[in-house]
């Protein structure tokens, strides 16, 4: 029997989220997106 | 990035930080496996050396470029980044690679959308001259590992990356594996010319088989070719579809009345790790009686013409289709692979057939899910398809659903069933690592880009009805039947709803002859809760008591608590707990005290005898000079 929609937990909630997507939404502005520069780790900073 | 000191050594010093996700851990462990089995690059723990890789779960994904001698070099995989290919990307960054857009020829390749890019990140679109940045004259790469998708930093809905071949346009920003080219272009950096897990793989389109041998102590020889009258009609590599090309090998026993064998035996082959997978695809176009059995030719110090031992005896093969299989192996000594075709007599025509051979020193998943007639249910309102049970090493019960309902996405879930040890089991199920591969049927094993993600069992993770999620199938599960009608209990799927899309899906060799292969394995990773080294309850107590400072790490050694100090190329930390801090400053300002001391010691101690000599011969003279006097005086 096909298992109901909601009993499977999705970690992704149905959105393929890149590497700069995920940093981007923590509010990250890395240089290009996930690069740390000279252990700075914020490019304004 | 151009420069040589940005280079790490072969061999890359890493720490798993405690921070990270215990997903996370497992995660980082298989990247690594990808790095040994496709580059010369290798990972060790780190002991001691001047410069490594602390892996920790900041906020974000993120490294730095190149080895930039900080001694802890950071390397961020915090939530959401616990993807095998995130992790790939990130350590490709830290040996030494830029975005694969941002190369000093990509205008050739790309047009970025300048006014599609959310203000202010602009500078995430820059590209390097070739001063800065070398492409190793490898062509641009749509399907680099490295490169942006075509959303990156968009502030609406348009791409901001617009390929200039437009069949490009969904294939950038992959997050699969490595792609050819990364490759090409990492073991050019690091004048790689072998890896170190890797062993053979063999597709027969060359006539010298991959060096293998036909036995002299058999009946039969297999043959090399491309097609056979009661099939295989073609090969598994190409699937026949270049004439001219397309070979395996094929052991004919339809003139068989008698107990036949015919061996087939590998190069000899020379192992580092003593274990390995043995991987290939295998045809029986005869009767259910046909039978393959692989053996290991072992070659120890005192046998010189190597003995036979048995590995797997394969049976009850499927008739008329190629099916993967999968042989662990654990060869220490030089060893060849034998492959036995065995015949019991009987009336019908055809034989066994073999293919796409890979022997690497990995380790083999532990079952494989074959879905045939796949692109029936593709799309399908009807493609939600369960995978038969499977059982862990530990013991747990386990069922895959792979959910093809979706116009766009495919999804992948992991669910808990009830089964025969449930009782005799830890609940909830602790740190259960379980990996989904949708494999990439390439024939070279080093070529492929299978996606791959893995899901670990959180025995504290709670549901929407605050039961444990992971708790026993047969208590939090739901009732559901087997197709034969036998009833039983399936606990929630964990999962993702965005495992591949349709597209990815339908492009490479993730579906061959319209057949489909998921990989499984799941394992205990409960050792890797605490690391630096692989814990015990004992570590974890000993070093518990025991602070070390200046970013030390407490490793366990002969049951005694250590602190690991960090050191720079020109400093280090000393002491029981690193408190003590050394430098080559130190060392030559000792050095140079020493000299200055030593050498006013001698002056003084030169001085001193100096004076004295001197003294004594002043009055030595003296007395003389009286007596001369004395002498004179009397002379005249």
């Amino acid at each position: 029997l096909p298992t109901p929609e909601d009993f499977v937990k999705d970690i992704d909630n149905g959105i393929d989220q890149d590497i700069f997507d995920i940093n981007q939404d923590l509010g990250l502005d890395l240089f290009e997106g996930d690069i740390r520069v000279d252990g700075a780790q914020d490019r304004n900073s | 990035i151009i420069g040589d000191n940005y280079r790490w050594p072969h061999t890359i010093p890493y720490v798993l930080d405690d921070t990270l996700e215990m997903n996370a851990k497992g995660v980082i462990l298989e990247a690594f496996e990808r790095y040994r089995l496709k580059t010369c690059i290798d990972f060790k723990p780190w002991a001691g050396e001047p410069n490594y890789v602390l892996v920790f779960k900041g906020s974000g994904c993120w490294s730095s470029v190149g080895n930039r001698h900080f001694g802890k070099q950071e390397l961020s995989i915090g939530t959401n980044c616990d993807r095998i290919a995130t992790v790939q990307h990130e350590f490709l960054h830290a040996l030494g690679f830029w975005h694969e857009q941002s190369r000093s020829d990509r205008d050739d390749y790309v047009m970025i959308v300048w006014d599609r890019i959310q203000s202010g990140r602009e500078h995430n679109f820059n590209m390097y001259n070739d001063t800065v940045s070398d492409s190793l004259n490898v062509p641009y790469d749509y399907t680099s590992v490295m490169h942006y998708s075509k959303t990156a930093f968009q502030n609406g809905t348009e791409p901001t990356i617009v390929t200039r071949i437009s069949d490009f346009e969904d294939v950038i920003g992959q997050r699969m594996d490595f792609s050819d080219y990364d490759l090409l272009k990492l073991n050019r950096l690091y004048n790689c010319s072998s890896s170190l897990t890797f062993m053979d793989s063999c597709n027969f389109e060359l006539e010298n088989v991959c060096g293998m041998i036909q036995s002299s102590e058999d009946d039969l020889d297999w043959q090399r070719v491309s097609q056979v009258s009661g099939g295989p009609e073609n090969d598994h590599s190409i699937m026949g579809q270049c004439k001219g090309s397309g070979f395996f090998m094929h052991f004919d026993s339809s003139s068989v009345d008698t107990e036949t064998i015919a061996r087939l035996e590998s190069r000899l082959l020379y192992p580092k790790r003593g274990f390995q997978c043995l991987e290939f695809y295998l045809y029986n176009s005869r009767n259910e009686n046909e039978q393959l059995n692989i053996y290991v030719r072992d070659y120890s110090a005192d046998d010189q013409n190597g003995s036979l031992n048995i590995v797997t005896e394969i049976k009850e093969i499927p008739i008329g289709s190629w099916q993967l299989y999968y042989v662990t192996l654990q060869a220490t000594n030089k060893f060849r692979v034998v492959f036995e075709g065995l015949s019991i007599a009987g009336a019908s025509s055809g034989g066994l057939s073999i293919d796409d051979i890979n022997l690497s020193e990995t380790r083999c998943p532990h079952h494989v899910w074959h879905i045939e007639n796949f692109t029936q249910f593709i799309g399908n309102p009807n493609g939600s398809l369960y995978s038969p049970p499977f059982y862990s090493s530990k013991g747990y019960a386990f069922q895959i659903y792979l959910d093809l309902k979706s116009l766009t996405n495919v999804g992948i879930y992991f669910h808990l069933i009830s089964g025969a040890n449930d009782d005799e089991l830890e609940w909830p199920c602790p740190w259960q690592q379980v990996t989904m591969t949708l494999l990439d049927q390439n024939p070279d094993i080093r070529q492929r880009m299978s996606n791959q993600r893995s899901v670990t069992t959180d025995p504290s993770m709670i549901d929407d009805n605050g039961n444990y999620f992971w708790d026993k199938p047969s208590k939090v599960g739901q009732v559901a039947f087997f197709p034969n009608g036998t009833q039983f209990h399936r606990s929630g799927g964990y999962g993702t709803s965005v495992f591949i899309t349709q597209e990815r899906l339908k492009s490479r060799d993730f579906m061959k002859g319209n057949d489909v292969y998921i990989l499984l394995t799941m394992e205990d990773i409960s050792h890797l809760s605490s690391t630096n080294p692989v814990p015990t309850s004992s570590v974890n107590d000993l070093c518990s008591e025991v602070t070390c400072e200046n970013d030390g790490i407490c490793t366990v050694q002969n049951d005694k608590a250590e602190c690991r100090c960090p050191a720079g190329k020109d400093w280090w930390y000393m002491g029981e707990r690193c408190e003590k801090k050394g430098s080559v400053r130190d060392t030559i300002v000792i050095a140079a005290s020493s000299i200055a001391a030593v050498f006013g010691l001698m002056l003084i101690v030169t001085l001193v005898s100096v004076y004295c000599v001197r003294r004594k011969y002043r009055k030595k003279t003296s007395s003389n000079t009286v007596k001369t006097s004395m002498e004179n005086s009397y002379a005249f």
